[in-house]
């Protein structure tokens, strides 16, 4: 799957 | 922005402050590692690389910035400040850095989503911040002596982390494509190392003792 929104993550 | 996201961004920047303001104003780091503290200050370095390639929001750079400025702050007091620096028990403070980085480094570049410098060093920070508690939880058990703010700064970390793994479930059932195995199972083995470690912290609030961890 690909990753999503984790990137907004401190 | 869920609550749980919010709170655990809040604990974690309380936990750094706090740590920060004990230094700065009774000029001294006993009872801390500058090991750990040297190994966050990568973690956020090699994390907030996307802070010149991405804009998020506001928020978001603003707490990047306060990370990286309080963790090399910190590891500047312990390494150059006249007075802090004496207080650092570097024979007690013994974890090797690379026992640490160097496998972290191997299984970032084995496990991954996309193999470019920025993903790879941000698939570091994750797998790094998981153990970098490690060296401050082996002074912890060495100096038995454990003052209230050293205690109250580890627990702080410990519960940025577990209100995380709530911000992870919350999201999980809020966001459709809201999938990161990578960040989960470092973010659990991170909470876990903390299980013993609370275990005597609420041991210790609740028969109202001193904080100490068993040899």
């Amino acid at each position: 799957a690909e990753e999503s929104g984790v990137k907004d993550e401190l | 922005m869920n609550i749980f996201r919010l709170a655990g961004d809040m604990t974690h920047l309380v936990s750094v402050l706090v740590l920060l303001l004990k230094i700065h104003t009774i000029k001294s780091c006993a009872g801390i590692s500058l090991k750990t503290q040297e190994l966050y200050a990568l973690v956020f370095t090699t994390r907030y690389l996307d802070l010149f390639t991405d804009y998020i929001s506001l928020y978001n750079t603003v707490m990047k910035l306060i990370f990286l400025g309080s963790s090399f702050s910190i590891v500047w007091y312990i390494r150059r400040h006249k007075i802090v620096r004496r207080s650092y028990d570097k024979d007690q403070d013994t974890f090797r850095h690379y026992f640490i980085v160097l496998p972290c480094l191997v299984l970032a570049l084995l496990i991954h989503h996309k193999f470019t410098f920025k993903e790879v060093m941000w698939t570091f920070s994750l797998y790094l911040e998981a153990v970098a508690i490690l060296p401050q939880l082996v002074l912890l058990q060495r100096t038995r002596n454990i003052d209230n703010l050293t205690g109250q700064y580890v627990f702080l970390l410990g519960a940025y982390r577990a209100l995380y793994i709530l911000n992870w479930i919350y999201r999980h059932y809020t966001e459709p494509h809201y999938v990161h195995w990578i960040t989960w199972i470092a973010g659990i083995v991170q909470t876990l190392l903390y299980a013993d470690f609370f275990y005597y912290y609420f041991q210790s609030w609740k028969n109202n003792v001193k904080l100490q961890l068993p040899a």
